[in-house]
């Protein structure tokens, strides 16, 4: 059951760092003048975990605008170890909408756990991994104090082959 | 079988990124003079998960001295993402060793996934989970062309108790 120490880890070692202090970095960053359509950090989640290192790669009306200003902690030997978020503008039609997103990071691991042999899982059960992920990742994330209302999770459907914005319309849609 | 995917984890989503880079930074940090001791990176294992946030706090021979140049990449979605190791100066008798060195931080995970009761297991399997997590990661590190040679497992006993220098003669001596 890969997924679910891979969902407590994202929370333990990740989330639960930098969800109670996204809103300080927000506001360090607004008072730059510019303003985001949303403070929660949006996590992507795509069922067949094919993690882009970029969505620009995904779909070209979500476009990178900058970095919050970055957490520095000391964390288990390592001084100073960065913690940052990326901004970004989605665009559909007219409508243009800012927020602070990013893929799921252990989704990778899932994705090439699955192409090594040796790790012991296949194709075949990543799907459901990635549902356990999610299940066990939304559960941990209603019942914490720190991190309530400043994430949204966002699953995305494979099944969309051929819509080159289905990402944005997912963004903005939900 | 939570550690067998954080061990995993570790390798995907951090040493098969930093190790086969690390002695690039060790040339451009030992370019402004100074020399490490070994650049193979020393990954601590303590066995009862107890990682600090500094070494510092377990032994005061073992002190922080800089950290190497940063690695940013463009990963899921986080721009820049920022990898950054930390060297430091072990002190033992009149004997001084400097390596670049730090916790494996999944261990952390491990510890507070055993106090939190939703998170399904205790104390009684974190050693065993402890030893599962060294067992994968040495097996996959093995297997891996870009990691071979470039770094060291020191699993670390907590029956020392007492002796406030154990994990600096346990680095020094190994
Ligand atoms: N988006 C994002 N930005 C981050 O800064 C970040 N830091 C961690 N994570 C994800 O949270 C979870 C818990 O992290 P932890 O540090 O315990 O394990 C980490 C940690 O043991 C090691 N690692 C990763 N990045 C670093 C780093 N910069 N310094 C030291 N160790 C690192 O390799 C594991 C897997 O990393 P990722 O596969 O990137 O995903 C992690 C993980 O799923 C991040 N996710």
């Amino acid at each position: 059951n890969v997924a679910h120490g891979l969902a407590w880890s994202f929370y333990i070692g990740y989330l639960k760092l930098v969800l109670p202090v996204l809103q300080n970095k927000i506001s360090q960053y607004s008072s730059t003048g510019a303003r985001l359509s949303s403070s929660r950090l949006l996590i992507l989640l795509p069922l067949n975990a094919v993690v882009p290192s970029k969505p620009e790669e995904e779909d070209t009306n979500v476009v990178f605008h900058e970095n919050l200003p970055e957490l520095e902690l000391d964390v288990a030997g390592v001084r100073q170890r960065s913690y940052k978020n990326s901004i970004y503008k989605i665009t559909q039609d007219n409508k243009t909408f800012s927020c602070v997103l990013e893929y799921a990071t252990p989704l990778r691991t899932l994705y090439q756990m699955s192409q090594e042999r040796s790790a012991g899982f296949g194709e075949r059960e990543r799907k459901q991994q990635v549902l356990l992920f999610y299940r066990t990742l939304s559960q941990i994330l209603e019942d914490s104090l720190e991190c309530r209302n400043r994430y949204r999770l966002l699953l995305l459907n494979d099944e969309h082959t051929g819509d080159p914005h289905h990402l944005s319309r997912e963004i903005i849609q939900n």
